[in-house]
């Protein structure tokens, strides 16, 4: 295993253990910015870490952001990690990002699912639900975009457990949802909240349980097109943006109607590349130039939250 | 570790309200065992969709069955993995 995060290789794709132990050296580093939280542990009792970059205060107004809750979405876990790195890497040199941090913390979870991210690597590649058992069915796990309390059941998830869209037995059923649920609400203070998914290059805000607008449409909407426009300036690539409903289709039970629901209006999900020939199996070489993109995107949502804090 | 020999992402594109509906149905079809990795949307929107490899066969001819063209997206699911996987084990580990 690399001994300092600069020597870790991020255009490769890294293990569970690769990148627990990423996350350990980065605090190492970096103790006055980066510390890990355990917000929870997993079906099959592994640790939900957070990362927290705070240059601190208490309580302070937040983003939170995350990355791998469908487990196959490799790109997305290794996004985060070249994530956490460049906020350690910015967070004095770049003015954007330093003024963020200069009011507000961020939490970055980089393996939401682990469960099924190491079923990734020692089972199924393609797997991505979570890995709980259901009395009744031979069927494994639930859709962790689909278990959250915000028209839980409704049209727009199945419940089939043998369906990758399954709702799950009942909202927050899940341990890795309920964890950020409790963490949310226990800290009160989150302003941006970005769930990070592959793959279909979209930037998607409430709603997606129904075709009523969301009262922020409007300033969502034109946020999200200032994101995807600094996110296609790097390479060209080229994302839509719109509702979940409209830009995709109904999805019940979704991430981030839960967190607008709440009361977080600078709720977005990500779909990152790619639409090309390879699906889940983007190649690794792939993977720095998704996370450089994405990163800009994810800068004018921050600096948006920070300038418009409500 | 499950392999995917055999098995093949299609990628098709309904074209009319009809060709949707019936791609849509196949979401149904839970003996087929398909993988929706995109799932069908609206017209001209790609909808891909992994098939195992006894399914190939069977879907193949249902979709042509009912006029809806597809491409194979991706011909060998288990090659790519395979490539996934040799290129991790080349990456320094230190």
């Amino acid at each position: 295993l690399p001994v300092t995060t600069s020597t870790f290789d991020y255009s490769a794709y890294h293990t569970l253990d690769e990148i627990y132990t990423f996350m350990d050296l980065l605090v190492a580093e970096n103790p006055d910015l980066v510390s890990k939280i355990e917000i929870g542990r997993s079906t099959e009792n592994r640790p939900l870490y957070v990362l927290k970059f705070s240059k601190g205060g208490t309580n302070r107004p937040a983003v939170w952001i995350d990355t791998g809750i469908h487990s196959r979405e490799w790109v997305t876990q290794a996004s985060g990690v070249w994530f956490a790195k460049k906020i350690t890497l910015d967070h004095e040199n770049d003015e954007g990002l330093a003024a963020v941090l200069e009011q507000m913390d961020i939490f970055l979870e980089i393996i939401t699912n682990p469960d099924g991210f190491a079923f990734t690597h020692s089972q199924n590649r393609l797997w991505r639900k979570t890995r709980s058992k259901h009395s009744g069915s031979l069927c494994v796990g639930v859709d962790p975009n689909r278990n959250w309390d915000a028209a839980f059941g409704e049209p727009g998830a199945s419940g089939n457990p043998c369906s990758q869209t399954y709702h799950g037995p009942y909202a927050n059923s899940e341990p890795e949802v309920r964890a950020i649920v409790d963490f949310v609400k226990s800290h009160g203070n989150v302003k941006a909240f970005v769930s990070i998914h592959s793959y279909s290059q979209l930037l998607l805000y409430p709603y997606g349980y129904t075709d009523t607008p969301a009262p922020d449409q409007q300033e969502l909407h034109e946020l999200s097109g200032k994101a995807v426009a600094a996110l296609s300036s790097l390479y060209g690539t080229k994302y839509k943006h719109g509702s979940i409903i409209t830009t995709i289709y109904k999805a019940s039970g979704n991430t981030v109607d839960w967190t607008y629901d709440q009361g977080i209006k600078y709720s977005f999900t990500f779909e990152l590349r790619d639409t090309g020939l390879y699906g889940f199996l983007l190649p690794a070489k792939l993977i720095v130039p998704t996370a450089q993109e994405t990163w800009l995107a994810l800068k004018v949502i921050m600096e948006h939250a920070r300038d418009h804090l409500y | 570790f499950e392999t995917f020999v055999g098995q093949q992402v299609l990628r098709i594109i309904p074209t009319s309200d009809e060709e949707l509906q019936k791609v849509q149905e196949l979401q149904e079809l839970e003996h087929l065992e398909l993988d929706f990795w995109l799932s069908p949307r609206g017209l001209g929107s790609p909808v891909d969709v992994r098939v195992p490899f006894p399914s190939l066969q069977p879907l193949k001819a249902h979709l042509e069955a009912n006029g809806i063209s597809y491409s194979v997206m991706i011909e060998d699911v288990q090659a790519l993995v395979d490539e996934e996987q040799s290129q991790m084990l080349r990456t320094p580990r230190g």
